[in-house]
C-alpha cells in the first residue's frame, strides 16, 4: 500500500485545485520559503481527521480555509482528498484504492468522506488505523518537531510500541 | 498484550541498535524497559510508605540512550542538534521496520545535519525504500538528488501554491538544478 | 522613562520596516502599540463591569505584523518555518540598529532558509558589519564564504572540542572548501 | 566594542584549555554535527552570568562541568573568560580591555570575577548592563530558538524595546 494521490482545493494555500500523484520509493518536495510545502503536510494530516491546532498550524478550525491575498478573495470552502493504492488489499473489500475525503465549507460542520460516502470521523480513524496510518505511528514529522519522538515521556514511547505491536 | 508487547518491544530494540550503527558509526544505541515513576503508597492516615518500586501506577516506559563514537552514554538533553535529530528519525526508523505505515512524510528532517550526515540519512532511506514510501520535504541539495520523483511547490505574487512534478531518472540526477524544476 | 520608550519604538518600528524591506522584498512589515489585554474592572460585589479598553494592568506591548510579497497581513503563527525565522531576524536588527550590542552570536539562524533567503540574510549582515561584531554558526556553505575569519570546531574520538582558526582574505573566499578547515 | 577573546576550559566538551581570538567583522564557526559548537555559545552564556537551564542546556549545575568521555576523567573545574575590547572607553575606567570570568569547581559554589578580581553576580549583571549586553538585547540567539523573540508575548517585546532606549 502507498499513497498514490493528494488532491487539495481550497485548502491554506491551495486556492487552485491541486493534484499530485506519487510514486513508491522516494519523493522529494522542494520550492522557496513560504511556497506551500509544509501545506501539503497539513493537508494530510487534515485528511488523516487531526483535530491538533498545533500539528495543523492553526488557531480555529477555519484558518485551514484560503484566507485570500492581495489578488484573490477568500474561499468558502476546502476539500483535501488522499487515494491510498490497495493492490495488496490491505485494506480488504476488494478496491484497487481507499480515497480519504474531508470537506469544510465556512460556518458549516466538517465532513468526512471514504471512498466518497460520507461517514463519522471515527469511521476514518478506524479506516486508518486498519491501513497501519494509526496517530501513534508518527507517518508525519512535522518541521521543526523531528525531536518530538525523542522528547516525549517514557510512557508515551510506550505507547509508540504498543501501537506497532 | 504484553506478551504482544515484549516481542514487538525486543524487535525495535535490535531494530534501534542497527539504526544507530549507521546514523553514529562507532557509536551505540539502546531502548531500556524503565520502571514508571514509582506511586508512593500512602497508608491510611496519609504518611508515605517506602515507594515500592516494582508496581509503578501503569506498564514500564521506554527510555531512549545514545552515545556517539567516543562519548559517553549520553542523556538525550545533552546530545547536540544534529544528533538530536539523528536519534530521533532511528526510533522512528526502528518502529517503522516492526510495523511499517504505508507512506512517511518527513518534513525538512535533514535542517539540522551536517553533509556527512545527510549521506548517512540517505543511506537509510534508500535501503529501506522497497518496506515505505518516503515523502521528504526539503533545501537540502544532496537529498533532491536521491529523489525518484521530484515535486516543485511555486507560489507566484499572488499568493496561491501551484505544484510541478519532473521524474528524474537514476542516471541524470547528477546533473539536477533545483532552480530549475 | 515613557517618553525614551515611545522615542525608541518609534525608531525600531522605522528600522524594522526597512529590514523587512530587504528580507521580504516587496513585503510589508511594521509593530504596533497594542493595548494590554484589557483588565476586567470588577466593582465591590464581584460583578465585571464592561472591559475598559484603555487602561489595562501595564504599560501598551508591541505587536508585529508581517506580510509577504502578494500575501495578506498575517499572523506570525501562519507564516512558514522560514519566514518565521526571517521576521525574528528583522526584529533582531531592527532592535541592534537601535541599541547595538558590543556582539550577537548567531546559532543557525540560517537553517531553515532557501538560498536566497540565506543571500539576503548575508547582506544584511554584511550592511551592518560596522554596527556590531557577528559571530555565526553554521552549516550553510554560502555563510561560510562571507567570513572575515572562519573557526572550525572539531572533535576527535576522544569527546574533546578543540579549535582551529583560518582568515579567510576577501579575494580568495570562492576556493573554500569547508572539509579542510 | 567588541569580543576579543574567548578561554574556555574544562567547560562542557572542552576538557582541554582552548582560546578564540575574535576580530570585528564577521566571524563564522564550522564543524561536524556534536563537534562542540553551541558549546562555544553555552560558554558565553555561562561566563554572562546565565542560570538558565534551557539557555545553558543543562539540568543541574554542575552539567557544565566536562562529564568525562571513553577516555578521560571528568573534569572538577571549569572556567570560561571572555575578553572584551574596550578601546572605545565605553566601559569606562580606562583600561584598554575587559575580562569577565566565570568558575566552577565540583561540589563547591560558582565564582565571577571582574578584570580577574571575585565580585558578586550582580556586579557583573551590572557591568554587562552598561556594555550593551543586557539580558534583554538577545545577543545570543540560541539554536532553534530564533522564533522565540517572535514568539513572545506584547508585553515582553516592549520590555525589549525599553531596554534599548
Ligand atoms: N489559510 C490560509 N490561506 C492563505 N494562505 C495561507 C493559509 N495558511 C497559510 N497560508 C500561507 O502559506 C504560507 C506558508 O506555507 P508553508 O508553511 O507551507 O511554507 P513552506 O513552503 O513550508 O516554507 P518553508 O520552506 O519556509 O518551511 C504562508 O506564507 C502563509 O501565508
Ligand atoms: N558537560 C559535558 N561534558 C562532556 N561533553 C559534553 C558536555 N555537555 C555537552 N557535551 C557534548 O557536547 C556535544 C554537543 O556539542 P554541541 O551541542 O556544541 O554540538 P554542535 O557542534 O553545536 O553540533 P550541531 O551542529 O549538531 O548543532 C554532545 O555530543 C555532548 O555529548
Ligand atoms: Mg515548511
Ligand atoms: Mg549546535
Amino acid at each position: 500500500m502507498h499513497l498514490k494521490t493528494l488532491r487539495l482545493r481550497g485548502f491554506k494555500s491551495f486556492a487552485e485545485p491541486v493534484e499530485l500523484h506519487f510514486e513508491p520509493g522516494v519523493s522529494v518536495i522542494v520550492g522557496p520559503n513560504g511556497s506551500g510545502k509544509s501545506n501539503v503536510a497539513d493537508g494530510l494530516q487534515w485528511a488523516m481527521a487531526s483535530l491538533s491546532p498545533t500539528e495543523l498550524r492553526t488557531q480555529v478550525a477555519a484558518d485551514v480555509l484560503f484566507g485570500g491575498s492581495v489578488r484573490r478573495q477568500a474561499s468558502g470552502f476546502a476539500e483535501v482528498e488522499m487515494v491510498l493504492d490497495n493492490e495488496d488489499g490491505r485494506f480488504g473489500s476488494g478496491r484497487p484504492e481507499v480515497s480519504v475525503m474531508r470537506r469544510l465549507r465556512r460556518d458549516a460542520d466538517t465532513e468526512y468522506l471514504l471512498n466518497r460516502v460520507p461517514v463519522r470521523r471515527l469511521d476514518v480513524q478506524e479506516a486508518l488505523a486498519d491501513a497501519g496510518l494509526g496517530r501513534e505511528l508518527h507517518a508525519i514529522v512535522s518541521q521543526g518537531r523531528v525531536d518530538e519522538i525523542l522528547l516525549s515521556r517514557p510512557d508515551d514511547r510506550r505507547g509508540f510500541i504498543e501501537e506497532a505491536a | 498484550i504484553t506478551e504482544r508487547f515484549d516481542a514487538t518491544f525486543v524487535e525495535v530494540e535490535r531494530n534501534f541498535a542497527q539504526v544507530i550503527d549507521t546514523l553514529f558509526p562507532g557509536g551505540r544505541g539502546r531502548l531500556r524497559l524503565v520502571e514508571p515513576p514509582a506511586a508512593v503508597l500512602v497508608d491510611d492516615d496519609g504518611v508515605a510508605d517506602e515507594p515500592t518500586p516494582a508496581i509503578g501506577p501503569g506498564e514500564p516506559g521506554v527510555e531512549l540512550e545514545v552515545s556517539p563514537a567516543g562519548k559517553q552514554i549520553t542523556r538525550l538533553a545533552m546530545l547536540s542538534g544534529g544528533e538530536k535529530a539523528l536519534a530521533a528519525i532511528a526510533f522512528l526508523f526502528a518502529i517503522m521496520l516492526a510495523r511499517p505505515c504505508p507512506f512517511y512524510v518527513l518534513d525538512e528532517v535533514d535542517a539540522a545535519l551536517d553533509d556527512t550526515n545527510v549521506e548517512r540519512f540517505l543511506s537509510l532511506v534508500d535501503r529501506y525504500r522497497e518496506h515505505a514510501q518516503f515523502i521528504v520535504i526539503t533545501h537540502q541539495k544532496r537529498t533532491m538528488e536521491a529523489a525518484d520523483v521530484l515535486y516543485g511547490v511555486t507560489m507566484a505574487n499572488d499568493g496561491i501554491s501551484k505544484v510541478v512534478s519532473r521524474r528524474l531518472p537514476r542516471d541524470r540526477r547528477e546533473a539536477f538544478d533545483p532552480a530549475v524544476v
